[in-house]
């Protein structure tokens, strides 16, 4: 599964 | 969360502060690029896209409405505020930035994430900041002395990305599954146009001289 791409950064 | 980064938004955070400071006790923004200011509000306005339909932290959130808040702000002080606006650099600032934004999509259609609306408009907020930063420097570089608030701003601005460089290296060690090679590349990028400032930003310190850009 690709992981869940998360734009937790600034 | 990290201490690099935390450091790295800290120090983006004191580069906003002072670049208000500036033109807010001074009531004047010569020497500020109304250009890079346009474009770190497209930036910031572009990548936070999620900012309402993801939530991470509420320290997360807050940042992203302080940078947007900001950014918006500063656009607004020097294009209408009636004392302000009149010391801009109008004749100086005249990077044609509209094709660092033509670009930075141009690319973000091609190298992206995934081809979806918010992936795109990420990859293209994070190719802007790495060049948002040219119409400030070529200013600098044309207005000769720069005054310490100006050097201090493009001084945080550009080190707040050299500690997310040790935030991805971090990351990257520490959690398996982390892979960002589009932030990585254009942070790379984006500090390296520093380069040469904070080299003339040094050299200013160390000799206690005012900092001069060579023309």
């Amino acid at each position: 599964l690709r992981e869940e791409k998360v734009h937790d950064e600034l | 969360m990290n201490i690099f980064r935390f450091s790295g938004d800290m120090t983006h955070l004191i580069s906003i502060l002072v670049l208000l400071l500036k033109i807010y006790a001074t009531k004047s923004c010569s020497g500020i690029s109304l250009k890079t200011q346009e474009l770190y509000a497209l930036v910031f306005l572009t990548r936070y896209l999620n900012l309402f339909t993801e939530f991470f932290s509420v320290y997360n959130t807050v940042m992203k409405l302080v940078f947007i808040g900001s950014s918006l702000v500063i656009v607004w002080y020097m294009r209408m505020h009636r004392v302000v606006k009149l010391s801009y650099d109008k004749e100086l600032d005249t990077f044609r930035h509209y094709f660092l934004v033509v670009a930075s999509f141009v690319l973000a259609l091609l190298v992206h994430e995934k081809f979806t609306f918010q992936e795109i408009f990420w990859a293209f907020s994070i190719y802007l900041e790495a060049i948002a930063i040219l119409p400030q420097l070529v200013l600098l570089q044309r207005s000769g002395n720069v005054d310490n608030l100006t050097g201090q701003y493009v001084f945080f601005l550009g080190s707040y990305r050299a500690f997310y460089i040790l935030n991805w290296i971090y990351r990257y060690f520490t959690e398996n599954h982390f892979a960002r090679l589009i932030s990585c590349i254009s942070g790379l990028v984006q500090t390296a146009l520093y380069a040469d400032f904070f080299y003339y930003y040094f050299i200013s310190w160390k000799n206690n001289k005012k900092l001069q850009l060579p023309a």
